[in-house]
């Protein structure tokens, strides 16, 4: 089983 | 003064159960709404171009903070056959929305206070995804809620001519494949939650097909292109498999 990411550890807030 | 009349409210039942507010971006060009889901593990991405509605009029940028909870429960009388119509003046503290239901000729107004919502922006990078894959939204919907019933995640495993789900848990496993003509440029494998999947594929009334983008280790793009437009949803992967 995976770990489920975050979608900001891809993602970059502005 | 801005106007927008677009006959795919159904996009509203699409995203309600990932994000509960959004800024949406009015420019001449069109409408967009960017925004990560509760849980962070989403992001949903619209575009509707002002060629897909009918009037469209925007003479400067306005955003518009909207509760998906409360339009979703105005669309709702009419079902995806609602035509929704947004308007504003210039101090967009409010807008006014109105709905007509086609069967019935019916017209409901609103005045709604527009909301001031704390929302992130996020930069999504160009992506070259190992499959893209294009498969019938239909069967894409029936096949995550039929895995849904039973299971909690499911793992996407593409080839040249085939793309399987198969999903397994405390009371056995289950799979479902299908036919595809995408190109792969190799075999992948990879799991994702079906209870997003299912979220997602609450937009199949949008679009005919529903394009599968996926590579490991990156998020997942479901995507449904619909007049003028699109509504991406990026899914983050689970990692350390």
């Amino acid at each position: 089983e995976g770990t489920q990411s975050t979608i900001t550890q891809f993602f970059e807030g502005s | 003064l801005f106007h927008a009349r677009f006959e795919q409210a159904g996009l509203v039942d699409a995203i309600k159960d990932l994000i509960q507010d959004s800024d949406f971006h009015c420019r001449d060009s069109g409408i967009a709404l960017r925004n990560m889901d509760n849980s962070q593990v989403a992001v949903v991405v619209i575009l509707l171009e002002a060629g897909g509605f009918l009037p469209y009029h925007c003479d400067r940028r306005l955003n518009l903070g909207i509760s998906l909870t409360s339009l979703t429960k105005i669309v709702h009388y009419a079902g995806d056959e609602a035509t929704l119509a947004l308007k504003a003046n210039d101090n967009p503290d409010t807008f006014n929305l109105v709905l007509e239901c086609l069967q019935t000729g019916c017209i409901i107004k609103y005045d709604i206070k527009s909301r001031d919502i704390d929302q992130e922006h996020l930069e999504i990078p160009k992506t070259d995804y190992a499959a893209t894959i294009t498969i019938p939204s239909a069967e894409f919907q029936r096949i995550c809620r039929n895995l849904s019933q039973l299971l909690e995640s499911v793992a996407n495993e593409a080839s040249e001519e085939r793309i399987k789900f198969s999903s397994s848990g405390d009371i056995g496993s289950g799979s479902a494949t299908l036919r595809h003509n995408s190109d792969l440029t190799g075999p992948i494998a990879l799991t994702i939650s079906l209870k997003y999947l299912v979220n997602f594929s609450k937009a199949t009334a949008l679009s005919y097909s529903v394009t599968l983008s996926l590579s490991s280790e990156v998020p997942q793009l479901v995507e449904y292109k619909v007049e003028s437009g699109f509504a991406r949803f990026y899914f983050a992967p689970q990692i350390g498999e």
